[in-house]
């Protein structure tokens, strides 16, 4: 408080007990809400089914477990890791796949990322999780590309390429983070992966969706950090 | 730091705990069900100031000697957070995305005067 004025608190005890309780949920809600870069509460409608959720939190502790270094370990490679740095709020972002138009030879699965924080936060890692059902023995190549949307939304360009050979049923992910950064840079929302198989193979991608092998995308990112401006 | 009892007037942390699902958010924070906010309420008299929150030192010791002895100083003392720490929040975001993150220094953990 400035000299002379009082204490900011001293204000709450004047309250009567339900007014004092008021003001503090309001204040609670205030504070979540902009902390989160959210104009207001969102509506969810369509919930995860419990069980895609639990399989991405899931996938996700494995990956911190196998990144994780020993303390005092050198750092190396390219992929920035995630340290909790003082005042620098972070993020992890699970978005889902929802399923586009899909041929014999190829799937479309659309990733929709948070409008809210695209503005303000830089992407560290994002990676993709695919669950291959293999439809018979012997190796199923895929190939997958990442495809964005230009700012009219009419055409895509390819960002991405890798080519895969699917032995077993089970987990796979994909780095896309490069993809993810471009999107946000590009102060895009929308990523397209399309899965491409050889004709009369059978897509190796599970069917069913509304389970747990839903496959989805989970995101680090950090509240981006104000340049700083040096003055001689 | 000192949790209110039911008569304190001096500067004490109160609990305060908001539930999610009685203000209707249960639907859109997954985790956790509710926001321990806290929070510090209560008189700093003199001899409080810079105490017990902060750390004694021989800068807080000389500031304390400095304000001991200039009334008006002392009367400014404010009963504020000395100590507070994250509050994890897993929700749906707008676009059904499930976001986690810990926002930092929510959640009052200790009270002191300034």
């Amino acid at each position: 408080a400035a000299k002379g004025t009082r204490c900011p608190a001293c204000g709450l005890a004047a309250l009567a007990p339900s007014a004092q309780r008021d003001v503090l949920l309001a204040l609670a809600k205030q504070s979540i809400l902009s902390k989160l870069g959210l104009p207001d509460r969102p509506n969810t409608t369509q919930p995860m089914p419990r069980a895609a959720l639990l399989t991405a939190l899931h996938r996700l502790r494995v990956q911190h477990m196998d990144t994780a270094e020993p303390p005092g370990a050198p750092r190396g490679g390219s992929s920035p890791r995630l340290r909790p740095g003082r005042g620098l709020q972070q993020y992890e972002i699970l978005s889902f796949a929802e399923s586009g138009s899909s041929t014999s030879r190829s799937v479309l699965l659309h990733f929709r990322f948070t409008r809210d924080l695209s503005g303000s936060i830089e992407i560290l890692r994002a990676t993709l999780y695919l669950f291959w059902a293999v439809p018979g023995p012997g190796t199923h190549p895929v190939t997958i590309r990442l495809l964005q949307p230009d700012s009219a939304g009419l055409n895509t360009t390819v960002t991405g390429e890798s080519r895969l050979e699917v032995q077993k049923s089970g987990w796979t992910s994909l780095d896309v983070g490069q993809a993810v950064q471009q999107l946000f840079g590009h102060g895009s929302q929308r990523l397209t992966v399309e899965l491409e198989v050889p004709e009369a193979r059978g897509s190796p991608l599970l069917a069913d969706h509304s389970g747990s092998r839903w496959p989805f995308v989970a995101a680090q990112a950090r509240v981006r950090t104000p340049h700083r401006v040096r003055r001689r | 730091s000192i949790d209110c009892s039911g008569d304190s007037r001096t500067c004490c942390r109160k609990d305060f705990f908001v539930d999610f699902k009685e203000i209707g958010w249960e639907d859109w924070i997954i985790h956790p069900e509710g926001y321990h906010m806290n929070y510090c309420a209560g008189l700093c008299p003199r001899h409080m100031a810079a105490a017990p929150g902060l750390a004694a030192s021989f800068h807080t010791a000389v500031l304390n000697l400095i304000k001991a002895s200039n009334a008006e100083a002392a009367a400014d003392s404010c009963c504020v957070p000395t100590q507070r720490r994250p509050l994890s929040l897993l929700y749906y975001d707008r676009d059904g995305n499930i976001v986690k993150t810990d926002i930092p220094d929510m959640i009052v953990d200790a009270c002191g005067c300034t």
